[in-house]
């Protein structure tokens, strides 16, 4: 069972705030369970999936839109007033019913999206207390996610620094190999030079000798 | 022996590289991997 | 001003669920304010300083200590339900007062932290609706911070793995790196050795000249 809950404020009565709960199984389309309450009172209804053709139907509009539509308006919290509007009456002695309507404003146009004609619970202090107690398990479930979220973001900092660590690392060795390689390079080289320096001195003294000793003889 | 000695560095560099047998990488590795206390 | 909303389940009365808010500034020891609803009717109390005080002083206890365990009874949710218990009784016609104390347990023994005589507000709905929208409030903070947290992690993931492919990349070129100075290395020092066995042979034919020569003179 899914459940969302918000605030709304009535265009006809914007200084009172109502607390509009949907729960829903599954998805919206196949039906939901209205509850509304002004922290005093509470009215409920059950929307079909019958209820939800139809009212698509009336509006003319395509089943998978209507309920998108459904989604944005019923489930979002505030951040589309400028879209969206709802509006609360009451009828009857003891105000036993309530009218909820939700439209879509379109810039200077607005159609209705749906109506729902809904029933006062008679212990509207259950209904309530069980909106409450959804709301502080929502608070504790997302506190231990947020939790969850930092300790792995804390992990990972700290893979990352040592992996910056290792790579500053690697390059140091990348670099160190180079010089070090080179330095032992030059060292045996220039042990090969001077051999070649030597064998060319000894070779041209021989030469030399060799010139002397035909200019000798 | 001083003939052996010699005969070594008529041969080899003070590194251990032969002057006249040419290396492969894994000789000259192994040379390098003998110097010590570069510095 | 800070706030904490828990449910607690009174001992004479543990069907019921009872919502507890605190609220207060800064710290608790400076005086906190107490509300208590069943979703219906709802309860309110101030706590000063000096009451504090003077609680701490007739059960004996160090007044930070008092502090201390007075943030565990009243703040924390439903996790140390075997330390710490509440009860509630109400007096009046139309239970105008009602009594809340809280109780630590040890072992065999329970003693008494504290007890306070709370009362009856007379507009409870704009009490429970100022519950709801904290509550409301808390969760779209926690989803916030929640979904920023997401992100971060999201992005130190990213570059985790980014600087896994360069320590990678920085191993495989190190490695790269000293294969190809030892191929230039051994050419070079081939190049020298060539070099030296011709010196070397030119030498000999020199000096066996030089020897002839001289056997010939």
């Amino acid at each position: 069972m899914e459940k969302k809950v918000r605030r709304i404020y009535p265009v006809s009565d914007p200084g009172t705030t109502y607390f509009l709960q949907i729960a829903w199984q599954k998805d919206l389309c196949t039906g939901f369970d209205v509850t509304l309450t002004d922290g005093q009172s509470a009215w409920i209804e059950r929307v079909s999936k019958e209820d939800i053709s139809k009212e698509a139907a009336d509006i003319e509009m395509e089943q998978e839109k209507y309920t998108e539509e459904l989604r944005k308006v019923l489930l979002s919290e505030g951040g589309l007033t400028d879209t969206y509007s709802f509006d609360i009456s009451k009828e009857g002695i003891n105000e036993d019913f309530l009218h909820f309507s939700y439209e879509k404003k379109l810039k200077d146009l607005a159609f209705r999206l749906g109506s729902l004609k809904l029933q006062r619970v008679s212990s509207p202090a259950e209904v309530i207390s069980k909106l409450i107690s959804y709301c502080l398990d929502c608070i504790a479930g997302l506190h231990a996610k947020n939790n969850h979220l930092q300790r792995e973001n804390k992990i990972l900092l700290s893979d990352l620094t040592d992996l910056q660590g290792k790579l500053q690392k690697c390059v140091e060795a990348k670099e160190e190999l180079e010089t070090d390689l080179y330095t032992r390079f030059i060292l045996v080289l220039n042990e090969k030079k001077t051999k070649i320096r030597n064998l060319q001195k000894c070779l041209k003294e021989a030469e030399e000798t060799v010139v002397e000793d035909t200019q000798a003889r | 022996s001083p003939e052996t000695k010699q005969h070594f560095a008529c041969e080899y560099d003070c590194y251990g590289d032969s002057y006249t047998a040419d290396v492969d990488i894994a000789q000259l590795k192994e040379v390098f991997s003998r110097m010590n206390n570069l510095k």
